[in-house]
């Protein structure tokens, strides 16, 4: 159980992070939230985004705090301009 | 702070607004003060008036409603996403929703009705997102804000003055209200003299008017010198020696009180049918003169001081509660003495008697803080 429980956990969090970059970060719908490289590609990217406009650590990863910021409640407006 | 992209505003400063539904989650009084008092954060701060309607189109409508609701961008169930609201514009911009599978609440044990109303007003008005956390316009909902405290922050003002420039009172080309101070002369007040006391006090579109005898103190929150004015330059045809005044900030009016009388006053111009007497509002004969007067802008009521008792009157069914009057005392423990002056601010009630001033927390009912009446004018 506690093995399934935590990929599912992951699964959710990918979808989340995908989501939310989506919506409010203007991250293409057709491009794959699981980066390879390390520091570049277009989710990395986008975190960083993400981070640097919410006052967060800018580390292209999606730390602790980063994925807490997501989950909070927000303004469905996107923070970034289209 | 940044604007939409494009720098959509509106080219008009009085905007029509109208709640299209309610949620069942709070009263209906309750999202009307929640969205009035959202709307008053920016009409402080710049020369936007808003007016509400209940047909017909507006420049503002606002909804509640949950998941598809017709715009292409559906809600999302309970949490994450409350609201969203669009740029200024016609047809659907301008407009603000709100999702009903929150649980909306006047305080924060849910989702505060008023902060996400100011923050999508905030869009309905031109602003786009800020990065500073500290913004009202800051994307993520802060469940720490203080309420009773609720200020824009000066990232919210500076956006929101790029699209609309300051209030009027601002402007010395102002025709309406003058902004030039009377300098001082002998057997005038000073405004820092320790046994300084007020005849009435009222707050006006976001200012602080402090009247003592020929003249009056404009203390405006965002400027540290208040301003020092004869009422005549203002009110031409109003008495000296004021006893109250009262701003009924909903519509946008100034009572003052002298004697029997009162008027009415939006902005400089005394409204038509005034002066009225005193008794015209429910007081019985034996009342001659108010002390002191303050309006709750969240029930819609103002409180009326006369002696040791106060009254309160019902400015929605314009008519004075029955059981009153009633002791102060009783009611607003600490405040013991009669009260000259007094004005809401920020939630708490300021009651002022000779060179003392109590700040009255109405929810806690009790006084929080002992001051000097000249406090507010940087004594």
């Amino acid at each position: 159980y506690p093995v399934d429980r935590a990929a599912g956990d992951e699964n959710n969090s990918m979808e989340l992070i995908q989501q939310y970059l989506e919506n409010y970060y203007n991250l293409g719908k057709d491009v794959k939230p699981f980066v390879r490289r390390r520091d570049s590609g277009p989710v990395v990217e986008k975190i960083r985004e993400m981070q640097k406009f919410l006052g967060l650590e800018v580390t292209g990863k999606v730390d602790s705090d980063t994925l807490a910021m997501m989950r909070r409640p927000r303004c469905g407006v996107p923070d970034v301009g289209d | 702070f940044t604007t939409f992209p494009g720098m959509p505003k509106w080219r008009k400063t009085h905007l029509t607004y109208r709640i299209m539904n309610y949620t069942p989650d709070l009263p209906r009084d309750a999202v009307d003060s929640a969205i009035e008092k959202a709307l008053n954060v920016w009409k402080e701060v710049t020369p936007l008036t808003f007016s509400r309607t209940d047909e017909g189109e507006a420049d503002i409508k606002i909804s509640f409603a949950v998941r598809d609701h017709g715009d292409f961008n559906p809600f999302d169930g309970p949490g994450n996403v409350l609201g969203h609201a669009y740029p200024p514009g016609p047809g659907i911009y301008g407009d603000a929703h709100f999702d009903d599978d929150e649980q909306w609440t006047r305080d924060t044990s849910g989702t505060n009705l008023f902060l996400v109303a100011a923050h999508e007003l905030g869009h309905s008005l031109g602003l786009f997102h800020s990065a500073n956390p500290s913004a009202l316009m800051y994307p993520v909902y802060n469940v720490l804000t203080d309420l009773a405290r609720f200020h824009l922050s000066q990232d919210d003002v500076n956006g929101i003055q790029s699209l609309y420039g300051g209030p009027p009172s601002d402007s010395s080309s102002d025709p309406v209200v003058p902004t030039e101070s009377v300098p001082p002369e002998p057997g005038t007040p000073a405004a820092c003299d320790p046994t300084l006391s007020f005849d009435a006090i009222s707050t006006l579109r976001g200012e602080i008017l402090f009247f003592k005898d020929r003249h009056f103190w404009r203390k405006s929150l965002r400027t540290l010198e208040p301003g020092f004015y004869l009422i005549s330059s203002f009110w031409p045809s109003l008495p000296s020696g004021l006893d109250a005044a009262y701003e009924e900030t909903s519509k946008d009016i100034v009572f003052i009180f002298k004697g029997n009388q009162f008027w009415a006053m939006r902005g400089t111009e005394v409204q038509a049918g005034y002066p009225k007497g005193i008794h015209t509002l429910g007081f019985p004969p034996t009342v001659r003169k108010i002390d002191a007067a303050v309006f709750d802008k969240e029930k819609k009521k103002t409180y009326f001081f006369v002696g040791d008792k106060y009254w309160r009157y019902d400015e929605k069914r314009q008519s004075m509660e029955p059981g009153f009057p009633k002791q102060i005392a009783e009611d607003f423990p600490g405040v013991d003495s009669k009260v000259d002056a007094a004005f809401e601010a920020f939630g708490f009630y300021y009651f002022f008697n000779g060179s003392s001033q109590l700040e009255f927390d109405p929810n806690a009912k009790k006084v929080t803080h002992v001051l000097k009446s000249n406090s507010w004018l940087n004594c």
